[in-house]
């Protein structure tokens, strides 16, 4: 066989159960993973390199509402949304990294700007979103990421004054780490 | 937590991982994700991983270099290296999750020790991806 090419990716682990899941709620976390992986793959297919297919992958699920990561965020004590992620190559043991964002859409695109345009492997908060903004990483208002479904989850922890893995969360039983 | 580990056509390996953490966190608090070591690494010689679940025990466990180093230095296979972690290591401590982690020869790990993990993978030598939600 040629040189292997090969893809994996997750969308999460935790209390995600089939008896507690509708069927279409299951469809749409099928969709979102197949999108991601077959998007990421061809990417692969075509010459493009892991941390091509890695970013692009990540990129997908951050764009997808239903996984905590990117749009569809949970939302933390303040109401808000703190996003953190990180991207790491194997041939040169390189690595990016960025904390505390609010704003930046693909947090895994301002990790890999970071790992190629900064002599820095982890950037926090503020700092790390004006290092995006003068790299071009595009930025969102808070709306775009709080969803429906994140926002009443966190009312009712808050509620409660729980902090929770979203898997554990309320409405969540067949939500994600 | 949404993460990808790839092999390119060229041998390279790599991870990201990314997240939004936990709900109603307070204290501006960060998990394994983007801990380099503890929630996502690669190295072209042994492995890429990607991890999902409870952060704090990740973090404790330096869960993504720890599935490196039992490769490099124990000279484990891939999935033993990523069981020992999810089913002895994380399971001692209570921690709850998974992880998604590829070798240089393209084999493909995704062991969690919670009900259930979204995760998908492709190869060239399959006709399908593998798409898993459920034990």
């Amino acid at each position: 066989m040629s040189q292997p090419i090969a893809i994996a990716i997750h969308g999460g682990a935790g209390n995600i159960r089939m008896d507690k899941m509708p069927a279409d709620k299951q469809q749409s976390y099928q969709k979102g993973l197949e999108n991601a992986i077959k998007v990421s793959y061809d990417r692969l297919a075509g010459n493009g390199s892991a941390m091509d297919a890695v970013e692009t992958a990540v990129t997908r699920m951050e764009d997808y509402p239903l996984f905590n990561a990117g749009r569809g965020s949970v939302v933390d004590h303040r109401g808000k949304i703190e996003m953190e992620a990180a991207i790491m190559d194997g041939a040169n043991l390189e690595a990016g990294a960025a904390v505390g964002l609010e704003r930046t859409r693909n947090p895994v695109a301002l990790a890999r700007a970071i790992r190629h345009h900064s002599q820095h492997i982890m950037l926090n908060g503020e700092g790390a979103e004006n290092f995006a903004r003068e790299h071009s990483i595009p930025q969102e208002d808070e709306q775009y990421f709080i969803t429906d479904h994140r926002y009443d989850q966190w009312v009712q922890l808050d509620e409660q004054g729980a902090v929770s893995l979203d898997h554990n969360a309320p409405q969540g039983g067949e939500e994600i780490g | 937590t949404v993460g990808a580990v790839a092999l390119d056509g060229n041998g390279h390996l790599a991870a990201a991982t990314s997240t939004g953490g936990m709900v109603n966190k307070k204290y501006n608090r960060i998990g394994d994700t983007p801990l380099i070591g503890a929630g996502t690494y690669a190295d072209n010689r042994w492995g890429a991983v990607s991890t999902t679940g409870h952060g704090e025990y990740f973090m404790r466990l330096v869960a993504a270099y720890s599935v490196i180093s039992m490769r490099e230095f124990g000279g484990m296979e891939l999935t033993r290296a990523t069981q020992l972690l999810i089913h002895h290591k994380l399971d001692k401590l209570g921690g709850q999750g998974g992880l998604i982690a590829i070798d240089p020869s393209g084999r493909i790990c995704m062991p969690f020790n919670a009900p259930g993990m979204f995760r998908a993978s492709m190869r060239n030598d399959a006709q399908e991806p593998l798409i898993a939600m459920f034990d």
